[in-house]
């Protein structure tokens, strides 16, 4: 099963 | 004051149609060197980074940096009421509640004024490092589009994989499944046709098909796109301008 991953584990509130 | 005349409206709107589907409201923020915009979609996994350079622009002027929040819903209504090939002007103050949408045709002696009202957009800015990718392409937009929207009406997903010589495209659902095998290659007499790559790891990555559909609104903007894959990082899909860009950051699928 694929599931989508988020952008929040990736960038960082600048 | 901000001051911002591109020389024919079509780019804005062409800036402003790749990617007014997948986020609505967007801060601006308008300085000294050009323009620049941030903004994620709802569910969190697109996210579109615009920079618009002063040579771009025809003339540009930016004494004190301002911010624009703006509708781009609201924003493509007014900007449909231009002609392509009119002259615009972005004129804002210093603290602006609206921006003044300038369009003034060079053969005739017409010109239309609207003025759009500015909204307080509270986004945070994401800070973007310098990732690291594993595969570097670049091919032509129309052929990325074009695969792009073949595959999706296959699955929700598609996955692109790459190794050393080979780009495969895959989509693999209900009524069948799909692929394309694309090759590294040079066109002399026509380099925008060409395919480059270069790879310092294979990759094998699935995304989901509705936002690579977004993503390829942007091919209007250039007749490249270059893909930045990683297994650790979101992919980067970018559109050149004359100065700046649009670019994507799509987070990826994962198998559970």
């Amino acid at each position: 099963v694929l599931r989508q991953k988020t952008l929040n584990s990736f960038f960082i509130a600048a | 004051m901000l001051e911002a005349k591109f020389e024919e409206a079509s780019l804005f709107k062409r800036i402003i149609d790749g990617f007014k589907d997948c986020v609505q409201l967007v801060n601006f923020q308008c300085k000294e060197d050009g323009i620049i915009a941030q903004a994620v979609d709802d569910s969190r996994v697109l996210l579109v980074s615009l920079e618009i350079g002063i040579e771009a622009f025809q003339n540009y002027r930016c004494d004190h940096p301002v911010t624009l929040g703006i509708d781009l819903t609201s924003l493509s209504k007014i900007l449909r009421c231009g002609n392509n090939t009119d002259n615009l002007t972005l004129i804002a103050d210093d603290t602006p509640d609206s921006v003044l949408l300038l369009f003034e045709d060079t053969k005739k002696d017409r010109i239309a004024e609207y003025s759009l009202k500015l909204m307080d957009i509270d986004a945070e800015f994401l800070k973007i490092e310098d990732l690291a990718y594993d595969c570097t392409l670049k091919m032509p937009s129309p052929e990325f589009s074009k695969i792009v929207r073949d595959l999706s009406q296959l699955s929700d997903s598609i996955n692109i994989m790459i190794t050393k010589e080979t780009i495969k495209f895959v989509a693999d659902g209900d009524i069948g499944s799909g692929s394309v095998i694309l090759k590294p290659f040079v066109n002399m007499d026509k380099p925008q046709e060409s395919i480059n790559l270069n790879m310092d790891q294979p990759v094998d990555l699935t995304f989901g098909s509705k936002y690579l559909l977004d993503i390829v609104k942007g091919s209007a903007l250039s007749d490249n796109v270059g893909v930045r894959l990683s297994s650790e990082a979101p992919a980067l899909f970018q559109f050149d301008l004359k100065s700046g860009y649009l670019q994507f950051f799509l987070a990826p699928k994962f198998n559970d």
